[in-house]
């Protein structure tokens, strides 16, 4: 464990928890995209199989079941409970333009072919574009609460500060995973253009509205 | 070697 990968993992649960709770309280999930929380359930069910198999630690396993469980909540208070203020006209993009190829990607580019290896790569490869419905919904309504900008900044530097760690870990340790690293790098990619109108509008104090 | 991911990461 390494500074950057703690503080990774404590922005991502940030992320996770600033979005359940901001669904829970206004009782809404107005502007938040419920295709791409159906995507980071997916991520977190094929990553997180190893629950069953192995052992690393309590943090790890705590961890994972965190993550697990917030993201079928989410899912669950998106499409059943708080039904009625999902904004599915804005929430159109094809996610199975996503899934089909990564799942593609997965079964030619991996490690080992093995089902928990495969499953393991395909998570790796879906959570870095899951977050482009939710960019997308954006676009299209051309503006974000500024909850959901937090949420959506905590998430973004989550991986920005595991390529930090694959450095450290590289440097230190002399491991490194190619299929992380290129994921990590273009998952945070797709985060740049967000990341400019948060610090330059969000950190302001404005709100966060596109040219519609 | 250098490759094998220790997969102790989230």
């Amino acid at each position: 464990m390494n500074v950057f990968r703690l503080t990774g993992d404590l922005s991502h649960l940030a992320a996770i928890i600033i979005l359940l709770l901001k669904i829970w309280k206004s009782r809404s999930c107005a502007g938040i995209s419920g295709k791409s929380q159906i995507l980071f359930a997916l991520v977190f069910t094929t990553r997180y199989l190893d629950l069953l198999t192995s052992f690393i630690s309590l943090y790890n396993t705590s961890m994972k079941i965190i993550y697990v469980g917030c993201a079928y909540a989410t899912v669950y208070l998106i499409y059943a409970k708080f039904r009625a203020t999902y904004d599915g006209n804005h929430d159109t993009f094809r996610v199975e333009f996503l899934v089909v190829p990564v799942g593609g990607l997965a079964f030619l580019v991996n490690h080992d072919f093995s089902p928990l290896e495969i499953l393991w790569t395909f998570s790796i490869y879906l959570e870095s574009v899951a977050i482009l419905p939710q960019l997308f919904m954006i676009s299209k309504t051309g503006e974000a609460e500024t909850i959901t900008t937090h949420y959506l900044f905590c998430l973004g530097v989550y991986r920005a500060l595991y390529l930090f760690n694959w450095i450290w870990r590289f440097y230190f340790e002399g491991f490194f995973d190619m299929i992380a690293i290129v994921a990590g790098v273009v998952q945070t990619i797709l985060y740049c253009d967000f990341f400019y109108l948060y610090i330059t509008k969000v950190l302001k104090g404005k709100k966060l509205s596109l040219p519609a | 070697d250098l490759h094998i991911n220790p997969k102790d990461e989230l």
